[in-house]
């Protein structure tokens, strides 16, 4: 997952995978077929962006400590976007 | 608002639902009547009935579960995830599940059933997420108080665009979400709160960063669920880092997020006259170390240190602060300057001149 320099110790492996499964819930991120790292990292930091547009948070592509803390508030358990 | 692919909706107006078990949180007739009261919100607005049905299989059907319970799109215990519904369609289509980890309420000790059901039936007919934070349907939870709830016009222009309008709407006038760069923005109150700007209007209260341009639309309750849906007037003391929010005859402290026991008191408690119903607007001056209080065409002064009212007033607005018209609905201090909102404008009030510098439009502080 994309992280911005200042934050990258914010983050520990479960706050990513908590992160990688709110985005593949809501935001129809696909699993990643392993030889594709690449492609996958831009999927994420695409799917970031989509819901960092969603919620009006500046649109980086990155995980930050505002777009993560949006991530833990309740909510309902529909995708915000795709099929 | 949005609509799922294929702006999927129901072909028939009569719908009905099945509740199929309850949760140990709440009464059945508890779950029973928010369901039910769920239900009114879009029938209200839209030719659409809803039967209850308690055997067969009903075109909403509505359950409670845990984890994973049948449909492949697990919950994940308490929090995080409260329900989910699927849109109009045969079998599963229309259906809402409820995730029992979550504890449900009909306040805000717990998750409202109402208000997450009300959600879920926006789904079940038809809507998918909005991205108006003031709409029932933006995704993430928000408590709106127990009564009195109105469903946000977002909504209703959804779901009329899809099963076109009712004719037994009982509350014909749906809260908008205000526009930051509508010429005509009027405020309610505006404070500063730790180095941050609060600007208020109606439920809601944007936050401006000093460092940022792009100011973030919040529901006060969902900062504040014991504050009123809206407020008068609100002023930062820096030196006790609390600030104060008014409404009609009641003040309360924060301090940060945190209510201060004790509050809300009544603002005569502060050495107002008894008959005094609200206060327009507020500010403390750091340089005087006075705060400023406005009611109607009169403002009074009270002195933080001693904590009493100054002898002297109420004086006169018009005389005090000529120009600035005869009532303030919302006022800040910055670098020297008072900046009065009146209406669509705003006076910049040089403090050390006396006077009038400049006349602005007020969404001039959203840098429209």
């Amino acid at each position: 997952i994309p992280i911005p320099l200042e934050d990258s110790h914010e983050f520990t492996e479960e706050d990513l995978q908590f992160a990688e499964r709110y985005l593949r819930t809501h935001y129809d991120l696909r699993p990643n077929p392993a030889d594709v790292m690449r492609k996958s990292a831009n999927t994420l930091a695409s799917k970031l962006r989509e819901m960092q547009a969603f919620f009006g948070l500046e649109v980086t592509g990155k995980l930050n400590e505002e777009t993560y803390e949006l991530m833990q508030q309740p909510r309902c358990g529909v995708p915000d976007v795709g099929e | 608002y949005n609509f799922f692919p294929r702006k999927l909706k129901w072909s028939k107006t009569n719908l009905t639902y099945r509740i199929m078990n309850y949760t140990p949180d709440l009464s059945r007739a508890e779950v029973d009547r928010a369901f039910k009261k769920a239900f009114k919100v879009w029938s209200d607005v839209t030719p659409l009935n809803f039967t209850r049905i308690r055997s067969g299989i009903a075109d909403i059907m509505i359950s409670f579960g845990t984890k994973e319970h049948g449909d492949f799109y697990p919950f994940d215990g308490p929090s995080g995830l409260l329900a989910h519904a699927f849109p109009p369609g045969p079998d599963y289509g229309g259906d809402a599940h409820f995730d029992d980890d979550e504890t449900w309420s009909d306040d805000s000790r717990g998750y409202s059933l109402f208000l997450v059901a009300a959600h879920e039936f926006g789904h079940s007919l038809g809507l998918e997420h909005s991205r108006d934070p003031g709409a029932l349907m933006f995704p993430i939870y928000t408590y709106t108080g127990k009564t009195g709830f109105v469903l946000p016009d977002d909504d209703v222009q959804g779901i009329q665009e899809l099963y076109g309008a009712g004719d037994r709407d009982p509350n014909p006038k749906h809260p908008k979400t205000p526009e930051k760069c509508d010429a005509e923005l009027s405020l309610d109150a505006i404070t500063e709160l730790r180095g941050e700007m609060l600007i208020f209007k109606d439920r809601f209260f944007w936050r401006l960063h000093p460092q940022m341009v792009e100011a973030e639309l919040v529901l006060l309750k969902s900062f504040w669920p014991e504050l009123p849906n809206k407020i008068d007037a609100a002023y930062e003391n820096p030196i006790k880092d609390l600030v104060f929010m008014f409404k009609g005859k009641k003040v309360w402290a924060m301090n940060g997020y945190d209510i201060i026991e004790g509050f809300p008191k009544k603002i005569y408690e502060m050495g107002f006259p008894k008959q005094m119903k609200r206060i327009d607007a507020a500010v403390h001056v750091k340089d005087t170390g006075r705060t400023l209080f406005f009611s109607g065409n009169k403002f009074w002064s009270y002195d933080e240190e001693k904590e009493v009212m100054e002898t002297g007033y109420p004086r006169l607005i018009e005389e005090e602060f000529p120009g600035i018209g005869d009532r303030v609905d919302a006022v800040y201090q910055r670098n020297g300057y008072l900046y009065f909102f009146n209406g669509s404008l705003q006076f910049e009030y040089s403090i050390w001149s006396n006077r009038i510098v400049r006349v602005l439009h007020t969404n001039s502080i959203f840098w429209c």
